[in-house]
């Protein structure tokens, strides 16, 4: 573990809180996409496999549930309990164009052919584009709420600080995993355009706006 | 392919 793998992982921690209670307390999923929901549900199960017999350490299976627990309540909120303010209008983007390529990706490209590890491909490269559908809303919509950007802003930290710990690693241990990285990259560049707007207006107490 | 590592990361 290093600090910047910690921190990201707060980060993640931290978007997935930040969603949770924005959803709770304005009894409201206006603005969230809950197809990217779904696939970062996917994104968990498939990654998470392992869960119950690879034992790495107590916060590595800690976190592991409590991403699997809050993105599954999470689409619970969206779906069930609040299902009536879920802007399905604008949540339209086609997940089949994703997962898609993902599985035939994950069957071209991967470390091994072993249904674990092809599982965690799959994740890895689902992740990578998991936020698309929610980037696509909010164009559509021209807006997000500022609590929603910075559920957005936190989320996207979270891989980027990964990007610095897979150097870290790469210096200190050697370490690297070629698929983990560019997906993490491509994942990363995903939100660049997002990090510009939130850092040039939402930091300067403006409104989330899309540029008409 | 790379040899098979405990994936260690979440």
């Amino acid at each position: 573990m290093n600090i910047f793998r910690l921190l990201g992982d707060i980060c993640h921690l931290v978007a997935i809180i930040v969603l949770l209670l924005k959803i709770w307390k304005t009894r409201s999923c206006a603005g969230i996409s809950g197809k990217s929901q779904i696939l970062f549900a996917l994104v968990y199960t498939t990654r998470y496999v392992d869960l119950f017999f690879t034992y790495v350490s107590l916060y590595n299976s800690v976190m592991k549930v409590i991403f699997l627990a809050s993105s599954y309540a999470t689409l619970y909120l969206i779906y069930v309990k609040f299902k009536a303010t879920y802007d399905f209008n604008h949540d339209t983007f086609r997940i089949e164009f994703l997962l898609i390529p993902c599985v035939i990706l994950s069957l071209l490209i991967t470390h091994d052919y072993s249904p674990v590890e092809l599982l965690w491909t799959f994740s890895i490269y689902l992740e990578a584009v998991a936020i698309l559908p929610q980037l696509f809303m909010v164009s559509k919509t021209g807006e997000a709420e500022t609590i929603t950007s910075h559920y957005l802003f936190a989320l996207g930290a979270y891989r980027a600080l990964y990007i610095v710990n897979w150097i870290y690693r790469y210096y200190t241990e050697s370490f690297i995993d070629g698929i983990a990285v560019v997906a993490g990259i491509i994942q990363t560049i995903l939100y660049a355009d997002f990090f510009y707007l939130y850092i040039t207006k939402v930091l300067k107490g403006k409104d989330f706006k899309l540029p008409a | 392919l790379k040899p098979k590592f405990i994936k260690d990361e979440l």
